[in-house]
Formats: C-alpha cells, structure tokens, sequence
C-alpha cells in the first residue's frame, strides 16, 4: 500500500500567463512525481499540487526563484489519511 | 460490524466498495416497489457496473441519470450518492417536489462508476485516479474515464501519454466502464438530465470543455446553474462557480457532459464538490453529510426544472 510521509498540497496563486507556462514546464518533469490536483489553466484559478517529500526541496527553490506565491495546503497527507482511516475503524467499532 | 438495514448505516463516513454494493442490495430489499439494481455491465477487472433504478411506474419513462465516484479518489463523491439513495425512498411520498419528479420521471444513480480504481484507492494507493486498464507498451496503468468519451475525443484537453492522469485511453469508449453507460443511455434512449459528480473546486459545470464554443441551450444551463448553485449555497453558505467547462475550469476533451449533450441530453451538468479550500480529495469524513445535503439541493432544483420542461 502507497503511503505519503511528508508529501505537501501546495496551493499556488499565479500572477500571469508566464507563470503557467513555467508550471506546465515543471509538471513535464517526471522524476518530481508532482500530482496536479487543479491544473494550471486560467490565472484567476488556483492550482493545487502534491509534492513527494523527496522533490519538495526543488520545487519550492524554482517557485521561490521565479517568485511564484504558494501556501501549504495540506502540511503531511499522510497524516490526513491516518486520521480517515481511523474514522472508517472508528465507524466499524 | 454489518449494518442491517439501510437505517443502520453509516452515512458520515467513507465505505470499502464491498459496503457500498451491501447498502444497494440492502435498499432493493427494503423498497422493492420503489428501488431495483441494473448491472450495465462489467468493469475492465470484471466487478459488475451497478446502477439504483428508482422507479415508479411503467417503463421507457423519461430517466435522469446520475453517476458518483468515475474518479477513483474523489470519495466524498460515492459517499454523497449513498446519501441521496437513501434520501430518495425516505422522502418519496413525504416531499412533493421529489414526488412529483418520481410519479414523471425515473431515476438512475450509480455510485462507484469506477469500482477497479476505487478498490485500488482502498487497497493500494489512495490518490488513485483512473482506471485500472494495462496499457500495451507502457509500464503505466489506467485511463481517465473522464476524457475516453466521444465528443470532442482526442482533443487538446486530453493527453496521449498513459503515464498522465489525463490519458484518454487507447481509443474512444475503450473503457467498459464508460462504454457501458453509453450502452445503456442508447438502449434507454430517454435520458433527460445527466448529472455527473465530481470533486473538488465547488463548480458547477455544463458543455462544452473541449471548446470555447457556446452549446444551443447555453442561456438556458447558464440559468439554471444560476438557481441550482444559489440553492447549494444557501444552505451552509458553500460558493460555487458555474459555467462552460472550458470557460470556468479548463480546456476538457473527451468528457461525460459534453457526449451526454451532443447525445441529445440537454440537461447535463457536472458537479466539482466541495472542498472548502483546504482538503482537496481528503474531505474529512464529518464534511459528508453537509455535501451531500447542499448538493441534493442543487440536484433538486435540476430535476424539478427537467421535469417542469420535457423536451
């Protein structure tokens, strides 16, 4: 079973078209892994991106380079899943 | 534990695929007048394609079609389908607007309409999206049942890489999971309204997404969007953004909502749940009931308004 220590949501607000293309370069890179759960479309939406731990180093060094702005949405996924499954245990009890 | 009766279960919590096909063969059992399961057909892994058929009266009614769960991970959908099951037999003869719609109109609700990947999200990997499908001469798996539909096929929207959560598989219905719905929306062939859910971004979206091109009907989907999505809001204050697919989220090739249009099904809509800006496809389980009960009345105000004008 997969499970995601330390992957990061990160919510990314985009300034301009520029941005999108530089996020669409950066989806195209395999080896980061990233999981685009809103895609970059349009500049009013936002984009939500989950990060494996082991590419959130280089993904926020070329976001902090290009001065993309981004918040953590979800600090460690993992930790949400342990608490839905516990609710299904929860709930079976 | 196994809940007895449809009373017994959970509603404010996620299922395994198992549970949720128990709760269907445990609401048949109760409102036999009322509720029967059609199997469609088989997925890719061969687990049958269930579809709640509410019904009460002769056949080749009209029919709205609703489908949760095409998705893999976006669970808060199955979920909120489980709960309209439920709140379909219990308000039939006591809401007379659902009762209305029903002694008209028939009602089909599947609720996992991608069983393969939701058992895998289940057993294997919960951020699964896609099918379950081997792709020749790739090491990926799946395909995104939401982009292997016939209108606009193969456009920009959509990807030829296997490896991209938007594959749209190796040719259009490949997937038994979407050519099944699409058997038997063409056997049925009275289909009124096609009402697919999906999370997140809180939107209510109708054709098309392959093209900015306005649909026929768009003044008249802009405006029912309009009332479905100020009912949704007005019960907890959840805001939705409504409009084309390609206009309010992004350019979609190959979706549910655009073929169930181009099929001659006007009403069609697809719905992207709440996730309150904050949990994305891991909507804590005490946000179900809440969902499921805005979005019902979103639902309500789309079946009321399909079945006031037939066409």
């Amino acid at each position: 079973k997969e499970t995601f220590e330390g992957h990061q949501v990160l919510r990314i607000t985009l300034k301009d078209e520029l941005e999108i293309s530089l996020l669409k370069k950066l989806s195209e890179q395999e080896d980061l892994q990233l999981d685009f759960w809103r895609q970059p479309f349009y500049v009013e939406l936002p984009v939500d991106v989950r990060v494996p731990f082991h590419s959130l180093q280089a993904v926020r060094a070329f976001l902090g380079y290009h001065e993309i702005h981004y918040e953590i949405m979800i600090q460690d996924v993992q930790d949400l899943l342990n608490e839905e499954q516990r609710e299904m245990m929860r709930s079976r009890i | 534990f196994q809940p007895r009766t449809t009373d017994d279960y959970d509603y404010t919590n996620y299922h395994t695929l198992s549970e949720i096909n128990s709760f269907m063969d445990m609401l048949v059992q109760e409102n036999p007048s009322l509720v029967s399961k059609i199997v469609i057909g088989k997925s890719y892994e061969g687990r049958d394609l269930n579809v709640l058929k509410f019904s009460t009266g002769d056949t080749k009614r009209p029919g709205i079609w609703i489908d949760t769960g095409i998705h893999a991970r976006e669970w808060i959908t199955p979920a909120s389908g489980t709960w309209f099951a439920k709140k379909i037999v219990t308000d039939y003869g006591r809401d007379p607007v659902l009762t209305a719609i029903l002694d008209k109109i028939d009602i089909f609700l599947e609720l996992v309409t991608n069983p393969d990947g939701y058992e895998y999200t289940h057993t294997s990997n919960r951020m699964w999206r896609k099918t379950r499908r081997i792709n020749s001469g790739s090491s990926c798996i799946g395909v995104d049942p939401n982009r292997n539909w016939g209108t606009g096929y193969g456009g920009a929207g959509s990807s030829s890489n296997p490896c991209s959560e938007t594959y749209r598989g190796p040719s259009v219905y490949s997937e038994p999971e979407v050519k099944a719905i699409v058997d038997f929306t063409k056997s049925h062939g009275n289909l009124k309204a096609f009402l697919t859910i999906h999370s997140y971004s809180q939107m209510l979206l109708y054709p098309y997404g392959d093209t900015g091109a306005l649909c026929v009907d768009d003044a008249e989907l802009d405006e029912l969007a309009l009332k479905a999505t100020t009912a949704l809001e007005s019960l907890y204050g959840t805001k939705y953004t409504y409009g084309s697919t390609f206009k309010t989220i992004y350019q979609a090739s190959g979706v549910t909502t655009d073929w169930a249009y181009d099929e001659g099904i006007k009403y069609s809509y697809t719905f992207e749940l709440r996730d309150n800006g904050r949990y994305g496809f891991i909507l804590p389980a005490n946000q179900i009931i809440p969902t499921a009960q805005e979005t019902w009345l979103a639902l309500m105000v789309i079946m009321e308004h399909t079945k006031n004008n037939l066409y």
